[in-house]
């Protein structure tokens, strides 16, 4: 396998746990001129590696880590501790099931970088998507052991963007794109995901008022102020949002019933 | 507070070292969420349009949702699966996990939407074996367990 492959193996991080499967880390160029290169972390599946697919995680933000979160927190093989500089084994790690990587997507994510500061003043959706597919494109020249297996994403939150739009890169890629760049990608997996603002805002309303989490009041203002099918909101609108966040710096919004962390 | 935790232990110059990490040595630390990215300069209102031409080209397409999440909640999900227009074809039934339910599920022609019953916003850390198990099922284009 190329040298650059070899040169990727993670021996055993401080504090690992003892492990039966490889992994990998390092950082993969998206663009040479501008010197920039996303990070990622990979492990192979627990057993039976050459067999299972290939599955890339993503996580939101815009411009949060999937090493932080979905690695370290969520689906990966190793979970940080409270208080211990050790890592534990997560029984439930996805890497059961699938060769499992992590990417820190866009550069100015996490570990991943740009030589050129302007980059990080240009970051939207579009490019997200153009370099991660790079991204893919380079790996798989690095790891070409992987190029025939099936191909999968997953993420959540702002992921409900960058995957189905990396998907479509993927997918326009495979058909319009020369052979040696195909990627034998079957399928998509997205939870909690931002798919559509104007849904999104007015589930997220209707579900707080019947969650008993604002008063009828706040949310009749809502209601009447807000119409979140246009871009710009009134500043109404903007008014009666303000109290409806100031509930959420009481509780957890993404986890309800769960303590926050003091 | 597991964000703490670990924004110490990627800070770590020996953990850094060992994951072939930060060898540009950025002028600033490893954070959860970028603090040095600067505006965001384009996102559609809206991925549907893609969802909908994927679903077209015959890509699998699965949706999940944590149901305590207030952010991005179960009922904002469900509204935009509902402006996606999609027939269903397996109505509305619970799927469960070590002999409770575990959600419920929809499946729709070229998209299959499960919930999680009584996960938040990061549904495996909240609920690891039935994250895993629908990992698993949507892997194997298999429904989620019926009993």
């Amino acid at each position: 396998y190329p040298e650059q492959q070899a040169a990727d193996r993670v021996g055993r991080l401080p504090g690992q746990p003892a492990v039966p499967f490889q992994q990998y880390a390092g950082y993969v160029t998206v663009n040479e001129s501008h010197g920039r290169a996303l990070f990622y972390w990979f492990f192979e599946a627990v057993d039976d590696a050459p067999k299972k697919p290939l599955v890339l995680w993503l996580n939101g933000g815009p411009g949060c880590s999937s090493i932080g979160y979905g690695e370290a927190e969520e689906l990966g093989p190793f979970l940080v501790q409270k208080g211990k500089p050790e890592l534990k084994w997560n029984p439930y790690s996805w890497n059961r099931e699938a060769n499992l990587m992590f990417l820190e997507s866009p550069v100015g994510v996490g570990f991943s970088y740009t030589n050129t500061s302007s980059d990080l003043k240009k970051l939207g959706d579009k490019i997200t998507a153009d370099d991660a597919y790079i991204f893919l494109l380079n790996w798989f020249k690095r790891f070409p052991q992987y190029r025939s297996h099936e191909f999968y994403i997953a993420g959540e939150s702002y992921a409900g963007h960058y995957v189905p739009q990396l998907s479509e890169k993927i997918f326009d890629g495979n058909k319009q794109g020369p052979k040696e760049n195909h990627i034998n990608f079957k399928g998509f997996m997205i939870g909690n995901a931002l798919m559509d603002d104007e849904t999104d805002q007015t589930g997220m309303i209707e579900y707080a008022w019947d969650h008993a989490v604002i008063s009828d009041r706040v949310y009749a203002d809502i209601k009447a102020h807000c119409n979140f099918s246009i871009e710009n909101a009134t500043n109404a609108c903007n008014k009666a949002l303000d109290e409806y966040f100031a509930v959420y710096r009481l509780i957890d919004m993404y986890s309800l019933y769960t303590p926050v962390c003091t | 507070c597991s964000s703490d935790y670990s924004e110490v232990y990627f800070n770590r110059p020996d953990v850094q070292a060992a994951l072939h990490a930060n060898v540009t040595k950025m002028g600033y630390n490893w954070t959860h969420c970028s603090d040095a990215i600067g505006n965001w300069n384009d996102a559609p209102a809206s991925t549907l349009p893609i969802i909908r031409k994927l679903i077209a080209g015959g890509i699998r397409v699965w949706v999940f949702s944590g149901d305590t999440d207030g952010r991005i909640p179960v009922t904002a999900t469900r509204l935009t699966l509902n402006k996606l227009g999609l027939k269903s074809v397996q109505e509305w039934t619970p799927w469960y996990d070590h002999l409770q339910v575990g959600g419920w599920t929809i499946t729709y022609e070229g998209l299959t939407f499960v919930t999680i019953r009584g996960a938040g916003h990061e549904v495996p850390m909240h609920t690891p074996r039935q994250a895993l198990s629908l990992f698993r099922n949507f892997l194997g284009d298999k429904k989620m367990p019926p009993t």
